[in-house]
């Protein structure tokens, strides 16, 4: 409002301050214009610098330059490559990002759960990490969805090994043994590698979106290469107790699939 | 008729505005006496001092842009002025009391990308469109 009245003199009917009626009008508009029933309010603190709101900063940022320059396509594509690269390297493998281009809407979510499970039966370390979708707006359909995870360099006793990191989506969870799980994507990592890794669950996200019942969430398993499972934590790979900027999240990418009609009021 | 129209409205401005306009051109038919031509002012909408800080991440604002001015004859000063608003002028000329002139609106509006936090702390980044006037024109 400062603004106007400093620059835009000729602007008879911005040149006053809103009443308070009138501001608080203007911000139903404007969130009836985001499609928002009301104004979020977002419970964490120091949210700010989290991973996930940072890589989110990022993607905007590439969004606006390439709206600024308007370059078409072709740029974007390169914008989002050069982003994926610097991320997460060395480990990140280069998306298809066609999906990133045609987005129109990104979303993260945060991790809601992160347990270390350390099963007797099959002497077998994972850790479990859960999302929740039943937020995303309606008409939107995901088209791609990635978990991320931050990998230290490991200065363990397994600095000189290699690691298989797995992740798979729980189908059913048993009180008595392990639960059924489905393989969705697998990595071979050196111990001395550190970045963020990204694994693909674009088909697990669509089948939780469909069926919010079935999400139980997904689990990750680092083994080395006699076959054994160790601690996420022994391997490098950071946690919920690790610095926020490298917490793990999930991101999902999503195409309108139906036009947004603003209700008439 | 248009033409016959056009002239005793100018001649009736005239006399009112001190003969300003008899001396300008076709396009500078915008003296000081009348309204300002239909163009694009810039309007900040800002997210800050709405207090949305703590929910929008990005951007601050932006540069919304709005169209005002006034569409007379002729047209062609004005950017991209429709066929019917041409016509609708014509017919204000006619019949002044019972036709306004054409309105001044965006042409072309471009999208703009807002980050923001939904009330679980997940991050969205959703591109709006139609939010930021181009161009304004006569319609």
């Amino acid at each position: 409002e400062g603004n106007f009245a400093d620059h835009h003199v000729h602007s008879s009917f911005i040149y006053r301050r809103l009443r308070n009626h009138e501001r608080r009008e203007i911000q139903r508009e404007i969130l009836s214009i985001l499609g928002l029933p009301h104004r979020p309010r977002p419970f964490s603190v120091g949210k700010h610098s989290s991973s996930a709101p940072l890589f989110m900063l990022d993607l905007y940022n590439a969004m606006s330059s390439e709206q600024e320059t308007e370059r078409g396509a072709a740029r974007g594509s390169l914008t989002y490559r050069a982003i994926l690269t610097t991320q997460s390297p060395p480990l990140a493998s280069l998306h298809d990002t066609n999906f990133l281009n045609d987005a129109d809407m990104v979303m993260s979510f945060v991790n809601l759960v992160e347990r270390d499970k350390y099963f007797s039966h099959q002497r077998r370390h994972y850790k479990e990490f859960r999302f929740d979708l039943t937020q995303i707006p309606e008409g939107e359909a995901v088209t791609a969805a990635e978990f991320r995870i931050y990998k230290d360099r490991s200065n363990s006793r397994y600095e000189n090994d290699t690691f298989r990191i797995t992740i798979y989506q729980v189908l059913k969870e048993y009180s008595n043994r392990d639960a059924d799980l489905f393989l969705l994507d697998g990595k071979k990592i050196r111990a001395s590698d550190g970045g963020w890794l990204v694994f693909d669950i674009t088909a697990t996200s669509n089948h939780w979106v469909v069926n919010p019942q079935h999400n139980l969430g997904l689990q990750l398993c680092v083994e080395i290469m006699d076959g054994r499972t160790i601690n996420i934590r022994s391997a490098g790979l950071i946690g919920r107790h690790g610095p926020q900027s490298k917490q793990p999240f999930m991101v999902a990418f999503f195409k309108a699939s139906e036009v947004l009609l603003r209700s008439v009021r | 008729a248009a033409n016959s129209k056009r002239k005793n409205q100018n001649r009736n401005k005239s006399s009112s505005s001190q003969d300003s306009s008899r001396l300008s051109g076709p396009g500078d038919y915008n003296s000081s006496e009348q309204k300002q031509a239909c163009k694009k002012h810039e309007l900040y909408v800002s997210f800050r001092d709405l207090g949305w800080q703590d929910w929008i991440i990005a951007p601050e604002g932006y540069a919304a842009f709005y169209c005002d001015g006034e569409c007379s004859f002729p047209l062609n000063a004005h950017m991209n002025a429709t066929n019917h608003a041409i016509v609708q002028t014509l017919v204000h000329l006619m019949f002044p009391d019972n036709v306004p002139k054409p309105c001044c609106a965006p042409t072309k509006l471009n999208a703009i990308s807002v980050l923001y936090f939904d009330d679980s702390s997940n991050v969205i980044l959703k591109k709006y469109r139609n939010m930021v006037v181009r161009s304004c024109g006569c319609h």
